[in-house]
């Protein structure tokens, strides 16, 4: 099973 | 004041075209640099970013950075009523609450100016740090396109994985499964159709079709697409826009339980 990363999980606020 | 003429007025068509099933409300953001948006899906799980430089353009002018919130499908609604040979003039006042869009056919015997309402949008900026991936590949766009399209009619996901061999697509779904595989060839005639693939290390992901599929709406801005990926970090896809600057589209990948 796997589950759909979220892009904040890999990038910060500017 | 904002103003911008693109004789290949179609191009930002294709852009918006590209865009407008991914996310629906966005900022473009104008400044002397040129023309650009970096917007998130609803669900956070991919994102855009679109750049195009000033000097691309036939005439830019800039004076003051403004941001314009716009519905990308009103957007493209409004930029579909432009011919496919028109030259296109986009302007906005600095405190002003519309964009005009100008298209003035070839032979300038018809002018039209449609103008969109600008809307408040608040939308959250990711930092993109510049990364060295562990493997590039370059390839046909439409290639891409059909690859992911013929994936989707098995699965939903594919495993994408790079090695010095080629670079390898792979679904599993209920009826069955398909795998297909791409080889580095070069082709000094036609560079368009060469598949160059740039590898530090091997590298393995799975991502949602649907989102590739949703990248692919960008295949007529290019011949060839980049793929960028690292162990753990979100894919790249990339198509160049000739003289004038890229869009790319970011997208997190699945993570195993």
């Amino acid at each position: 099973k796997s589950t759909q990363g979220r892009l904040e999980s890999f990038f910060g606020p500017v | 004041m904002f103003e911008a003429r693109l004789t290949q007025g179609v191009l930002l068509r294709k852009l918006l075209d590209s865009m407008k099933d991914l996310v629906q409300d966005a900022n473009f953001d104008c400044s002397s640099t040129g023309f650009a948006l970096q917007a998130m899906d609803s669900s956070h799980v991919s994102l855009i970013h679109m750049q195009l430089r000033s000097d691309g353009f036939d005439h830019f002018r800039c004076d003051r950075n403004l941001s314009m919130g716009v519905s990308l499908n009103n957007m493209a609604k409004i930029l579909k009523c432009m011919g496919n040979d028109d030259v296109l003039t986009m302007k906005a006042e600095d405190q002003g609450d519309s964009v005009t869009f100008m298209f003035e056919s070839a032979n300038q015997e018809r002018i039209s100016d449609f103008e969109l309402k600008l809307m408040d949008i608040d939308s959250e900026q990711l930092g993109i740090p510049d990364t060295d991936y562990s493997a590039t590949v370059k390839m046909p766009s439409a290639e891409f396109a059909r690859i992911c399209k013929d994936l989707s009619t098995i699965g939903d996901t594919v495993l994408i994985a790079v090695t010095k061999d080629g670079v390898r697509f792979s679904t599993t779904g209920d009826i069955g499964s398909a795998n297909v595989t791409v080889r580095s060839h070069s082709n000094v005639d036609k560079p368009e159709e060469q598949v160059v693939i740039d590898m530090q290390e091997p590298v393995a992901l799975t991502f949602a079709l649907r989102y590739l599929n949703s990248f692919a709406k960008a295949t007529p801005l290019s011949n060839q697409v980049m793929i960028s990926m690292s162990k753990e970090l979100p894919v790249v896809v990339q198509y160049r826009i000739e003289d004038m600057g890229h869009i790319s589209y970011y997208l997190a990948p699945k993570i195993e339980d």
